[in-house]
């Protein structure tokens, strides 16, 4: 696979996270640092595991506070992570997870774009995952190529 | 010519998402 930009997963990713109607703000790399915008992408995917109670449990006011987007976003990789297990029945491995330090404190494009892999990762294996592929074949070719990297190497991570 | 419609490129996404399309979900109901 030839290898990417740093942060071009994350530039690519983002145009694939404008194809969600949310109400969370979701336009920028910086929008998604408090994980609320990734939280409700969950919820969509996984209604039956993401419940409005799991939502709930992510703070909406984060403001300047940095503690609270890591908080968030911790809360959030460990319901992807549960979700791989539980729904997926599959297990990553040597997947190098992503600083959620760097992304809430510094919206590190390069970690968050790992962060938005998982999610991607979520959407292309969830039970209706036929609506969101369809939707990554409406996208621009290059963003396609990008997207499809980053679930080939997601692919060869899990273990079922 | 990645950018070019129907390039050999399209054909790789194509396929890539096609085949991704046919796995079959953990939670897929099994057929019968």
């Amino acid at each position: 696979m030839p290898r990417m930009a740093d942060d071009e997963l994350c530039e690519s990713l983002l145009i694939w996270v404008q194809t969600f109607n949310l109400d969370a703000p979701h336009e920028t790399i910086q929008d998604l640092t408090d994980g609320v915008a990734l939280g409700e992408i969950l919820c969509q995917i996984g209604s039956s595991f993401f419940t409005s109670s799991w939502f709930g449990r992510l703070k909406k006011d984060a403001g300047e506070s940095w503690r609270i987007r890591v908080s968030n976003l911790k809360k959030v990789q460990e319901g992807i992570l549960d979700f791989y297990n539980e729904e997926l029945g599959q297990e990553l491995t040597d997947f190098q997870l992503p600083d959620l330090s760097q992304v809430g404190e510094h919206a590190n494009p390069v970690e968050l774009g790992r962060l938005l892999q998982l999610v991607l990762g979520c959407a292309v294996n969830c039970d209706h995952k036929e609506e969101y592929i369809s939707t990554i074949m409406g996208l621009e070719e290059s963003v396609q190529h990008v997207v499809m990297g980053a679930i080939q190497e997601l692919m060869t991570k899990e273990i079922p | 010519d990645p950018g070019k419609p129907g390039s050999a490129n399209e054909g790789v996404l194509a396929n890539f998402f096609n085949s991704l399309l046919s796995k079959k979900s953990v939670n897929s109901p099994s057929p019968g």
